[in-house]
């Protein structure tokens, strides 16, 4: 099983590439906000402008808005991977929000990017995002490999 | 050189998965 504080680094470096604001490091994503641009591209269609609309930027360093923010992603990923994509997450990548919103727990947001990660090699544009992860060095492709084994290998089709 | 052929083989192994992935067909509700 992949490490989640080195898998959060390394899905770091894949989700610079979708160029969107806020995504400079770990402690940037505890608030959802560049997650949720990430979702944006993923599928636009599912995680639309009005979607987008609902999660909100703080100011200072609001906990309580940042699990809210947390929570709507993950609600949302939680119906994209059971309606869009017909696979069902096992509660072992699920995972808690408040602890990434209240604590900055990086196994925590190691979790929830990989869920991010599962949508982006199984969407419809995904030959895209697998091309675009091919790019990446290697070491992190190994962790980006490891981390997609790991959300395959109990995947109900 | 074997840190040459490990790199290539580490090479084959990710061209090998991420190809897979990529022929994988995309899930569909239902």
């Amino acid at each position: 099983s992949v490490d989640k504080a080195e898998l959060c680094d390394s899905l770091l470096v894949w989700l610079q590439m979708f160029q969107v604001p806020s995504c400079t490091s770990k402690r940037d994503l505890t608030n959802g906000v560049a997650i949720a641009h990430v979702l944006h591209k993923i599928d636009p269609s599912w995680f639309n402008e009005t979607w987008l609309g609902r999660i909100k930027e703080e100011s200072g360093d609001n906990w309580r808005l940042k699990v809210s923010n947390l929570k709507k992603i993950l609600q949302s990923m939680m119906e994209y991977y059971h309606d869009v994509l017909g696979q069902q997450v096992e509660d072992e990548h699920v995972p808690d929000v408040s602890l990434i919103g209240e604590m900055g727990d990086v196994v925590e947001l190691g979790r929830l990017v990989q869920l991010v990660l599962g949508c982006a090699v199984s969407c419809e544009k995904k030959h895209e995002h697998i091309q675009q992860i091919m790019t990446l060095e290697e070491s992190v492709q190994h962790v980006v490999m490891t981390a997609i084994q790991e959300l395959l290998s109990k995947e109900t089709v | 050189d074997p840190n040459m052929k490990g790199a290539a083989a580490n090479e084959g192994v990710l061209a090998n998965f991420f190809n897979s992935l990529l022929s994988k067909k995309t899930g569909s509700p239902g």
